[in-house]
């Protein structure tokens, strides 16, 4: 007698939350830009019979972005969701998993991300920053600032650019543009840089070589502008610019 | 031929009333939200 089909799972089942950590660690794994993203709803699991103690299991997740970089050493669980009100990023991925005699491994995965509706956070937040596109050019502005104004000032390795993780712009009560960017240590001094910036190679791809700059810019009622960089292997933080912007204030 | 409306009345005749108190299971899916849903 064929062995009867195994009871329908359930989204909240043990089992399909162990699987939907699975996934969510492998697309977190292979994925190169933006940031870590954390399991927000198991929206539907399917569990197909192959042979004895042999399934195929379709997920679809729902998931948010978290505040972690991609590339940063943090474990995902001590990674902070963005908040509703920080203009949220939801990630809607369909994950096919097979289960071989208990082990559980993603076979294919394909995941879209969009940020929530510019409309909902005004509903709730009239005057919360809103996400803007990342090519915009007050973000451009504030992250080429931002980057040259640490450079000017740290006194570790000089930092490249990598990409921009996310801009968003403000427009009361200040008028202000936040921007989060991660950059690469190069082979320079910031004094190196400083005489010949093209000799200035990115180190190679480790993880310490690696870091995360959050900056805003105020331009509006003053102008000020603050920015601070982690290299994941050691913290070079520079001073908070404001404690020096006397000579950036205008 | 039986006509569907008489297997519905046959159906609905068959159906055992749920005991009062009854809670029927939620869903099995969609699952839990852990944040908030967007």
């Amino acid at each position: 007698v064929p062995a009867a089909p195994p009871a329908p799972l359930g989204c909240d089942d043990p089992e399909s939350e162990a699987a939907a950590e699975v996934a969510v660690n492998y697309i977190n794994d292979h994925s190169h830009h933006g940031y870590k993203f954390a399991l927000n709803t198991i929206k539907d699991i399917h569990v197909v019979p192959q042979g004895p103690n042999n399934y195929i299991i379709f997920l679809e997740l729902d998931l948010l972005e978290t505040k972690c970089p991609i590339l940063s050493p943090t474990p995902l669980a001590n990674c902070t969701v963005r908040s509703f009100a920080e203009h949220a990023v939801e990630g809607d991925c369909d994950v096919k998993l097979k289960k071989l005699d208990g082990t559980v491994s993603v076979v294919a995965s394909k995941c879209h991300s969009h940020a929530d509706s510019s409309e909902d956070i005004r509903q709730i937040c009239p005057d919360c920053p809103l996400l803007a596109s990342l090519n915009n050019t007050e973000v451009l502005e504030a992250v080429s600032a931002a980057l040259n104004d640490f450079n000017s000032k740290t006194t570790g390795p000089y930092l490249r650019l990598l990409e921009i993780g996310r801009g968003q712009i403000q427009y009361h009560p200040a008028h202000i543009v936040a921007v989060e960017f991660a950059v690469g240590a190069t082979n320079c001094s910031a004094e190196e840089a400083k005489v010949n910036v093209g000799a200035c190679q990115l180190l190679p791809e480790d993880q310490s070589n690696f870091g995360f700059c959050t900056g805003t810019m105020v331009k509006r009622p003053s102008q000020d502008l603050n920015v601070d960089c982690q290299l994941y292997g050691h913290q070079v933080s520079t001073q908070d610019i404001v404690l020096l912007s006397s000579q950036d204030t205008s | 031929p039986v006509r569907k409306r008489a297997v519905a009345e046959a159906a609905q005749h068959d159906k055992v009333p749920h005991p009062v108190g009854f809670v029927p299971p939620p869903p099995p899916c969609p699952g839990k939200i852990r944040y908030f849903d967007i």
